[in-house]
């Protein structure tokens, strides 16, 4: 019965409303029945929430979700009233902040374990990154390139994973592509990358790339990586490939 | 699809809300604030079976088809209260790893009830 089917009621029991436990059965069900469809074997443990200001950053910025009055957040909604099919792929977007690498100049992903899910195929991967301009900014410049390595990859123990020539007309959000090899270690078990941003002329030109800074200071302007991936089971994706 | 009011005890909806705040998951779903939890229930007598929810309508059809004829390779089903319409749903949530996830859930909200 609590398996999870295209019927999300039958999983509820049914229920005689004099019990007053009846109630707390009904939220007992609802959440064993969310947790089933987010294929989540327990609710996560959140230890150390976002600041908030990062996630309002990143959620204005990929246009997921806006704030209302009352201070919720609130998200579009799929329109898809009607009897929906069961996709055998389910898709998600996934936000995840940099937190600090090894050296200042590194940042790290983690992408958590979905339970039970075969395969992740990413399908799209970009990193946002604030540069900042500082108030000695030499205006003869109005592009830079930004460069992102995989560490532990390539020759050097380095994989050019993407680069990117930017405006830096003001300080604000750039996003740069992330590459399919590197994307590859993010579908994989270990779920995590490891990249060096590099900008050779931003010295010169009076901007910065706010990276996981140490400091609460440039919290919300922390970078993320925004993924959209698909779960599929694995006998699914063999026969795609057939 | 009928709303369970309570006096009818034929095939409806019950409406169920459960606010994250009131069950302590507000600090892991960012959005929405609730999830309607409705569900279905009450009897499905062989009269009715089958009769609700126009996606059944070619159903009901054959039904009404073999009862007219007195027959009826139906007549000994016993049928079941359960949604005929869903609606997806789109949550926001941090996993595990404190990343946060966007998800569209498909047939997560039952809108409609009916006898299958």
């Amino acid at each position: 019965e609590g398996l999870v089917s295209d019927c999300p009621s039958c999983s509820l029991p049914r229920l005689q409303e004099t019990a007053p436990s009846a109630e707390s059965q009904l939220v007992e069900a609802v959440k064993e029945h969310i947790l089933n469809m987010l294929h989540l074997k327990e609710r996560p443990n959140i230890t150390h929430p976002v600041p908030r200001a990062a996630l309002l950053n990143a959620l204005k910025n990929l246009h997921v979700g806006k704030v209302r009055d009352d201070g919720n957040v609130e998200i579009e909604e799929e329109a898809s009233s009607g009897q929906a099919l069961r996709e055998p792929e389910q898709t998600s977007e996934i936000i995840s902040f940099a937190e600090a690498g090894p050296t200042q100049d590194v940042v790290h992903f983690q992408i958590a374990m979905e339970g039970g899910r075969d395969l992740t195929l990413v399908d799209q991967a970009n990193i946002w990154l604030y540069l900042k301009l500082s108030n000695k900014t030499n205006r003869s410049r109005s592009k830079v390139t930004v460069r992102l390595y995989q560490a532990g990859q390539g020759q050097d123990g380095q994989a050019l994973v993407s680069e990117k020539q930017v405006d830096i007309k003001r300080s604000g959000w750039h996003t740069i592509p992330v590459s399919r090899s590197a994307q590859a270690t993010l579908g994989t078990q270990e779920r995590s990358l490891e990249l060096r941003v590099t900008c050779e002329q931003c010295p010169e030109a009076g901007v910065r790339p706010v990276l996981a800074e140490p400091t609460d200071k440039e919290e919300s302007h922390r970078p993320f990586l925004m993924l959209l991936v698909r779960e599929v089971q694995e006998h699914t994706h063999r026969i795609r490939k057939r | 699809g009928l709303e369970c009011d309570g006096k009818i005890n034929i095939c409806c909806r019950k409406q169920f809300y459960v606010n994250f705040r009131d069950i302590g998951w507000s600090d892991w779903i960012i959005a929405p604030i609730g999830y309607y939890g409705n569900y279905c229930e009450g009897e499905c007598p062989s009269h009715i079976a089958g009769t609700s929810g126009s996606s059944l309508s070619f159903h009901s059809a054959v039904i009404n088809h073999y009862r007219i004829r007195g027959y009826s390779p139906f007549n000994n089903i016993k049928s079941c209260c359960v949604p005929t319409k869903l609606r997806a749903m789109s949550m926001l949530y941090y996993d595990d790893e404190h990343n946060i996830v966007k998800k569209d859930i498909q047939n997560m909200i039952a809108e409609e009830c009916g006898c299958s």
